[in-house]
């Protein structure tokens, strides 16, 4: 946009591919570049250096009005189950996750419903005791939805503030595998009402349109209700979140930065955005 | 899809008499936008675009009376070509044992993939031997150990305190004494931008000297895979690519993405989580995949 005289159709050709270029989509994209035309048309703009802010506004005002994290204080135990497809970093979320409550002086329980994968357990039990909290776990092979019912039992008797329940990564196309998952929560709500309080879904930063269809699929499936966005530490932008917060509704609650306990903080859509055009 | 909406532009092109180039421009904004939404990286889409608008001039579509299948055609060839036309083989060592190296991102697949490719390999009469050089994931040696239990094949450890490239010098010396003639490793996942991380990759090859050096990739990855698979193959000088997870509904242009910035044969698919799920790439199949 820097040195440009006037705004011109190859401007805009320019931006919308920065915004491909992040991952927002071809639909997506263009409907943006639409509305920044009808914006620099309604507020009269005439320097192209004042474009890029007026996009980054129109980003914004599509991922919402909420601000990010999640907020634990209204139940006890607050119930979050994190669920994704494999490999998008739910259990060193959770790790991650289980730190940031302990460090406000929350007591944190971990539940290791993620039976099926090779030394899964193992690897969120290295991160319970990484951060210092119990984990509940069956033998590899068990029923999630013991594991979780365990979990649940374990949390209420204990007090614990805050229950952080791992599944196994699935792929939302296998609906024997998005059953199951409808059992754990189905089988968690029975034994709290209400609960969970939040679920989760975990989204690779790196992963292109497909995102659209994992949130709509586990959404279908389990009603998610917020969306971690991991490996921002990368060169991917994780720009397909725009699609999914409009054509879904489901806010970004939480950004993982690195593998490190301290790489999440909580969403913040204007740094997001301007990471976009970074 | 892409051929329906080919029909529509080029019925609302045709109704004003004869076709133009303009009009084939037009159209092949439609094979843009089924590209860039299936995940192909968008300069390679242009490098695509012009590739299929040379071939549709040449082959007289501006006089066929069937413009767009021609144009649809045209595409899935061109798309297959590019993707294909090379060496999906593993390439065995002059002298045992045949070392093969995984790497790539985060949770890619490279551990299940290390487990499943070694399984491929047995039943085509290899002995192999799987290597835990992944020293950092919290469990990934056991990890590794409990896929090579599944299958009944040695893992080769020596913790997570000793540095990789001399857990593989150790490993390749091991596999020699045992007769192992196939030896892979499993490598930590890695951003293409850690230096230091890369630099290790860098000392393992030096170290074993690889007959294949595979990059394992998500095939939902979107426009960043061309970023990845640039600079593992600028920093390692690749042999190969394997695409995972092509059991979802992800279109998979990465696959596309990562040929042309490499020139790296995809060599295998991962069509899930069990493993015996590693099969051959068809570039036909993968072409009909990407254009939905
Ligand atoms: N660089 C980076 N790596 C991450 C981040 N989050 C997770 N990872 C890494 O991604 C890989 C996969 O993480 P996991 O937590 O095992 O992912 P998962 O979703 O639980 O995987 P499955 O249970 O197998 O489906 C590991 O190597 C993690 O260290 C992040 O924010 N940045
Ligand atoms: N559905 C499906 N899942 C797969 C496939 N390949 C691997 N996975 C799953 O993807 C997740 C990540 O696989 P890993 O083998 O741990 O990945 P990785 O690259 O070794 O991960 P890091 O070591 O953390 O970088 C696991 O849940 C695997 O079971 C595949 O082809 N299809
Ligand atoms: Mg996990
Ligand atoms: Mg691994």
């Amino acid at each position: 946009v820097t040195g440009r005289k006037i705004i011109d159709e190859s401007l805009y050709e320019e931006l919308e591919e920065t915004l491909i270029q992040a991952d927002v989509g071809i639909d997506t994209a263009l409907e943006l570049v639409e509305n920044l035309r009808a914006e620099v048309k309604k507020r009269k703009i005439g320097n192209p250096e004042e474009l890029p802010a007026v996009l980054k506004e129109l980003i914004q005002q599509a991922l919402g009005e909420e601000t990010g994290g999640i907020e634990t204080g209204a139940e006890q135990p607050f119930v979050i189950m994190v669920v994704g497809v494999n490999g998008v970093g739910k259990t060193t979320t959770i790790g991650k996750l289980a730190n940031f409550y302990k460090e406000q002086g929350k007591s944190v329980i971990m539940g290791a419903a993620d039976t099926f994968r090779a030394a899964a357990i193992d690897q969120l039990e290295i991160w319970a005791d990484r951060v210092g909290v119990q984990v509940i776990k069956h033998t590899e092979g068990s029923d999630p939805a013991a594991v979780a019912f365990d979990s649940l039992h374990a949390a209420k008797a204990r007090k614990a503030d805050v229950l952080i329940i791992d599944t196994a990564g699935r792929l939302h196309t296998k609906s024997n595998l998005m059953d199951e998952l409808k059992k754990v929560r189905r089988v968690i709500g029975r034994e709290l009402p209400g609960a969970p309080h939040e679920i989760l879904l975990v989204v690779d930063a790196t992963t292109g349109q497909n995102a659209i269809s994992q949130a709509k699929l586990f959404k279908e499936a389990v009603d998610v209700t917020g969306l971690a966005l991991t490996k921002l530490d990368g060169t991917a932008k994780g720009g397909v979140v725009v699609a999914v917060r409009q054509s879904l509704g489901i806010p970004i609650k939480m950004i993982g930065v690195g593998e490190g306990i301290d790489d999440l903080r909580p969403f913040n859509a204007k740094e997001f955005v301007d990471a976009l055009f970074a | 899809g892409l051929a329906e909406r080919l029909q529509e532009t080029f019925k609302k092109l045709r109704g004003k008499g004869r076709l133009t180039e303009e009009d084939v421009d037009q159209a092949l904004k439609e094979v843009r936008r089924a590209l860039i939404g299936a995940d192909v990286n968008f300069l390679v889409v242009k490098d695509f675009i012009a590739k299929v608008k040379e071939r549709a001039i040449g082959s007289d579509v501006l006089q066929s009376l069937t413009p767009a299948q021609q144009v649809v055609k045209i595409v899935h060839d061109e798309l297959a070509e590019l993707m294909g036309g090379t060496n999906s083989k593993i390439e065995l060592a002059p002298s045992p044992p045949t070392v093969i190296m995984m790497v790539g991102l985060h949770g890619a697949g490279k551990t299940t993939t290390t487990a499943k490719l070694a399984n491929l390999l047995r039943r085509q009469g290899r002995r192999p031997m799987l290597v835990a050089a992944d020293i950092y994931r919290p469990a990934a040696i056991k990890q590794l150990q409990v896929l090579g239990g599944q299958l009944n094949m040695p893992v080769f450890s020596m913790g997570d305190s000793v540095a990789p490239p001399d857990i593989a010098r150790a490993a390749v010396d091991k596999a020699k004494r045992d007769g192992n003639d196939l030896v892979i490793i499993d490598t930590a996942g890695r951003l293409h931008i850690d230096e230091e991380l890369m630099a290790e990759l860098r000392r393992i090859v030096d170290t074993v000297h690889p007959d294949e050096i595979l990059l394992v990739v998500d095939s939902m990855t979107g426009q960043d895979a061309v970023n990845v698979a640039k600079t593992f193959n600028e920093m390692l000088s690749l042999t190969g690519v394997i695409l995972t997870k092509l059991d979802g509904d992800t279109r998979g242009g990465a696959a596309l993405s990562v040929k042309a910035v490499t020139g790296c044969p995809i060599k295998f698919i991962g069509m899930g989580e069990k493993l015996d799920a590693l099969e051959q790439f068809h570039p036909e199949r993968m072409a009909d995949r990407i254009l939905g």
